[in-house]
Parts: C-alpha cells; structure tokens; sequence
C-alpha cells in the first residue's frame, strides 16, 4: 500500500467520524443529506459482498466493516434517533434517490468487465459513489450558513477522493497491469464533483468566513 | 492475480 492509499483511506476515515462526531455529541444532523447517506450505505452493501468470499488483508476487513457499520448507522440515527431526527432538514433534502440509482444500474448492467453478478454489484457501487455527494451538495447550496463539521464533512470526502486519484497514478507507475478504466473514470468524475465547493472552502477558509455556497 | 487490482482498495 502506497502513501497516498492510506492516506485516502485514513481522511475517508476521518471524514466519517467527524460526521458520527457531529451526530453523536451535539446530536444534530442539521445540514446533512439523509439521501446522500443512504446511497452510500448502498454503495458500500454492493461493494464489499466480497468481505465474505474474497479476503485480502486484516487491515481491508475491518476498514470495510467499519464503512459498513458506520453509513448504516448514521442512516439510522438520523431516520429513528428521537433527538438527531428533528434536526434533520427534511424540507431541504428532496434529492430523489432513483434518479441516480436507476441510471447507474442500468451503466453497470451494459458496462463492466464481467457478467457476473458480484461484478454488476461491484461497478454499480462505483458508480453509485461517484454521485452519491449530488445530494449533499444540493443541500449545503440551500443551506444558508454550514456549519463547520458540515463543511469538513464534505471537504474531507473530496480530499479522500483527491488521493486516490494519485494513488491510481502512483500505482499505474509502479505496478505491472494496473489498469482499471472503469474505476478510473468513476473516481474522476466523482473528484470533480467536488471542484466547485473545494473553490468556496478554500475561499471562505482564506477570509476567514463561514462557507456559504452560492445558490 | 488477473482481477484483483483495484480490488484490495475500499
């Protein structure tokens, strides 16, 4: 595993507990997409079915039993916990789901390396994720005034995204047959996603002001 | 190991 790897899993890492943080002690969800949550616990389902049939290291096990656990209870707390739920922003998060679910299963079914159904499963996860934030970022564009674990939130996740594009470069380099369109061009695009709201974090972070998006 | 690149990543 290579520097830029571990140091994407670890501010994936980070940017979950922040958001567990946020929900688990000031016990408020305000600002953050139930939608967006959702998918990712979807993403995660589909991805990791091989935590059962393939295992590769200690360290990827319990790294995708911690992703598991953690968007899933996250979903949780905001639809059933009595005091997390009232902040949510119900109102303000209307994203609708399938509006991305039905298009990127219907990629995954056409595009793939192979028909099988734990593959379909595991590019439908890729592409999932590449637009799982549209939600989230919709709704902080609504928002008025993120807070600052909101705001880091999300930061942390497109940083995350950041370096596995580096990873990929490094091990493209260093490694023999490492290449992987499909999940190349998913991670892209889903890096970019992030562009416009790393430009305002940026921006709010040098003036000094809370981050505001422009609606 | 023909399938596993990209696979051991999360």
């Amino acid at each position: 595993m290579n520097i830029f790897r571990l140091a994407g899993d670890m501010t994936h890492l980070a940017s979950v507990l922040v958001l567990l943080l946020k929900i688990h002690t000031i016990k408020s969800c305000a600002g953050v997409s139930l939608k967006t949550q959702e998918l990712y616990a979807l993403v995660f389902a589909t991805r990791y079915l091989d935590i059962v049939t393939d295992f590769i290291s200690v360290y990827n096990t319990v790294m995708k039993l911690i992703f598991l656990g953690s968007s899933f209870s996250i979903v949780w707390y905001i639809r059933h916990h009595r005091v997390v739920r009232r902040s949510y922003d119900k109102d303000q998060d209307t994203f609708r789901h399938y509006l991305l679910m039905i298009p990127c299963m219907l990629l995954a079914l056409f595009v793939h390396e192979k028909f099988t159904f734990k593959e379909v499963m595991w590019t439908f996860s890729l592409y999932l994720e590449a637009v799982a934030i549209l939600p989230q970022l919709v709704l902080l564009q609504r928002t008025r005034n993120i807070d600052n674990l909101t705001g880091q939130y999300v930061f942390l996740l497109g940083a995350y995204r950041g370096l596995y594009i580096f990873n990929w470069i490094y091990r493209y380099f260093t490694e023999p047959h490492f290449v992987h369109w499909i999940t190349w061009i998913a991670g892209v695009v889903q890096t970019l996603l992030y562009a416009d709201f790393f430009y305002y974090y940026f921006e709010s972070w040098k003036n000094n002001v809370r981050l505001q998006l422009p609606a | 190991m023909e399938h596993t690149s990209g696979k051991d990543e999360l």
